[in-house]
């Protein structure tokens, strides 16, 4: 039995934090994730998109009982001059949904099905981040159990 | 031996295409990845950040020889009034580099160490994608190379 998708992981315990406009420049993310690094906070996802004008956003999740140690690191090399942005949006009513499968790199159509799926239930997907063999997205938290019921009768898992 | 990284992979043969501003409501993302899969696009990272003013760019990549292929696939979508967007940009210049590790999870300081060895190599990042095994960036093709050899000995891994 050849399933792309083997099976949909979840989470409600991840929050999604947002440094608004940060500089395209050679040495910025080590500036962002050292600090973080450094206050021990535990970063999951990673999303960076291409950059426009010189400035892009930097996106990262960690878990909800960490956002004040994180804003604090980021807030203090902010304020030693490390790093730059113009906001930094926390946002703890998230859920992160995957799907994931070790046949999906040649089922492009995995990535399609899974959204139009989310789509279907009326569900906006705010972040997206894949590899090889996952894909996720943050979704609000209110619609976790919809998107994994959804996602299993979708791609025929077990009932979760 | 607790090595977070266990390897370094990198391909050149990948494009990045991105839909410039696309509305973020349900149902695009599906819009958008169900025209590429039925033309048989092979996409592998899939980055959408957060949205400001109800858009947002939407980031793919695919195998540089498939990019002609998917340009019609969107414009033909976009034509038919399935999805909106006010550019298309296609980028074969990149070169993406990953590093991979199961260890990775409680070591968020491996992606602090890995944009720091870019970063002091001058290796401007365009794009991060991760999931917990795996942090993948893109970067001016021009630079894998250096950009390989300074991860390997970062991570202390085997010369490549
Ligand atoms: C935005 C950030 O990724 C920057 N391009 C860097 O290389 O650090
Ligand atoms: C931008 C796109 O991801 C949109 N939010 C959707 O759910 O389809």
């Amino acid at each position: 039995e050849n399933r792309p998708v083997s099976g949909v992981a979840y989470s409600r315990d991840e929050a999604k934090m947002t440094l608004v406009s940060v500089a395209d420049r050679p040495g910025i993310a080590a500036a962002i994730f050292g600090p973080l690094s450094d206050a021990g906070v535990n970063v999951d996802m990673i999303i960076q998109n291409i950059a426009e004008e010189g400035r892009t956003d930097m996106t990262f999740s960690c878990p909800t009982d960490q956002v004040k140690r994180a804003e604090k690191a980021l807030n203090d090399a902010k304020d030693a001059g490390e790093i730059n942005y113009h906001g930094l949006v926390a946002d703890t009513a998230v859920a992160k949904i995957s799907a994931v499968g070790i046949g999906m790199r040649s089922q492009s159509g995995v990535a399609a099905k899974m959204f139009k799926t989310l789509s279907d239930e009326g569900i906006n997907i705010k972040v997206i981040a894949t590899s090889e063999i996952k894909i996720s997205v943050l979704v609000d938290r209110k619609y976790m159990e919809l998107a994994v019921q959804a996602l299993h009768d979708a791609f025929e898992l077990e009932k979760a």
